[in-house]
């Protein structure tokens, strides 16, 4: 079984506006994830809560129930994530995809803390 | 923490599960030993 990975996931200080995602996220997970399941993970819930904020904002106006839109949720859960490491001196690292959360800790992170880590959407969407 | 949402997430048949919390003390078990 592969030990387990805390995390501390937050929006890209310099990429992201802070209307558009202002959560920082306190995940656990085990450490062979990678990198793209993490970038996955972010998109499933970010599309998860967009929907319920949607359906809340529809109940609202018109004073019933709203469904979820199904349309609008499969928008969302395709927009990819790209994931960031802060390294020295303020500057940021872009993440492969296949890298494990294990290696990540391993090679940049080194210290026994919760994983930073910053997301941002993927420029060329 | 009061509730913790928990997703599992699969890639090349590789499937791990997430858990995430909206606060970190009671959750991170390297913040509760600080």
């Amino acid at each position: 079984p592969s030990s387990e990975i805390e995390l501390i996931f937050c929006p890209h200080p310099l990429l992201v506006n802070n209307q558009q995602y202002s959560q920082t996220r306190y995940v656990k997970t085990t450490a062979n994830a990678t990198v793209d399941h993490l970038s996955k993970y972010l998109a499933l819930r970010i599309a998860l809560e967009d929907s319920q904020s949607e359906t809340q904002a529809n109940r609202n106006m018109e004073g019933e129930p709203g469904a979820t839109s199904n349309s609008s949720l499969q928008d969302v859960s395709e927009k990819q994530f790209t994931i960031y490491i802060s390294t020295t001196g303020g500057q940021f690292s872009t993440l492969n995809g296949s890298l494990t959360l294990e290696l990540v800790n391993e090679k940049f992170w080194k210290v026994c803390k919760p994983l930073e880590l910053f997301y941002a959407p993927t420029q060329d969407q | 923490p009061e509730e913790v949402t928990v997703t599992d997430i699969t890639i090349n048949s590789l499937t791990v599960t997430f858990r995430e919390a909206f606060v970190a003390r009671g959750f991170f078990r390297s913040w509760e030993l600080e």
